[in-house]
């Protein structure tokens, strides 16, 4: 799933 | 990035500024919840623990340093600088209250069962309730000093503008993120009230007492 990405928002 | 999403941030470090100006000018942490200081202060350490293991951007790094030192300062000075005007007997929220339901979901749903997956999760879901000691505080003075409205509202606009970067990255990057979206909407309920009054009396050059 994509949100498994690196959390990218502060 | 995206305008929603960048407004969001500045509206962040405007709340976090303004509270950090507030106690200092003032000397006075008078109607400021610390409990609520405490509670952001974990958020960030425990959102922010990726500053050394990945980097995203410059922008990233730089606001997330800042948020950190703004959140430990503010807390330095509640509890440290500035006690004597801390409001201990109006800052009563039982925070446990939070922090154990808080937990229990960052380990039953999160992405991932991993730490750091773990630790974003429970960040995330804490920063959906930390401004509950302030609002409850807030409700149990009966009033707050006008800054201190201003520091709420940008604080709830942040995260309302973050709502709407989700609804942007959703249509345009096919990027979506249930826990962040669900936490966001649950924040940004909470505010619904503040903001009413808010608008209906601060911004009417009134100031804000309860009840309304």
């Amino acid at each position: 799933a994509d949100e498994l990405q690196e959390h990218d928002e502060l | 990035m995206n305008i929603f999403r960048l407004t969001g941030d500045l509206s962040h470090l405007a709340a976090i500024i303004i509270l950090l100006l507030k106690i200092w000018k003032t000397r006075s942490c008078a109607g400021i919840s610390g409990k609520s200081q405490i509670l952001f202060a974990l958020v960030f350490t425990t959102r922010y623990l990726d500053l050394f293991s990945s980097f995203i951007s410059l922008y990233n790094t730089v606001m997330k340093v800042i948020y950190i030192m703004c959140a430990y300062a503010t807390v330095y000075l509640i509890y440290g600088k500035f006690k004597a005007t801390y409001d201990g007997n109006h800052d009563t929220f039982r925070v446990e209250f939070l922090l154990i339901p808080v937990v229990l979901l960052a380990v039953l749903i999160n992405h991932a069962f991993a730490p750091m997956e773990i630790l974003w999760t429970f960040s995330i879901y804490l920063e959906s309730v930390a401004i509950l000691p302030q609002l409850f505080m807030i409700s149990k003075t009966g009033e707050a000093e006008t800054i201190t409205t201003h520091y709420l509202f940008f604080l709830g606009l942040y995260r309302t503008l973050y709502l709407f970067n989700w609804i942007w990255r959703f249509y345009f990057e096919g990027f979506f993120d249930l826990i962040a979206v669900v936490a966001g909407l649950v924040q940004t309920i909470l505010y619904c009230d503040f903001f009413y009054l808010y608008i209906t009396k601060v911004l009417k050059g009134k100031k804000l007492s309860l009840p309304a």
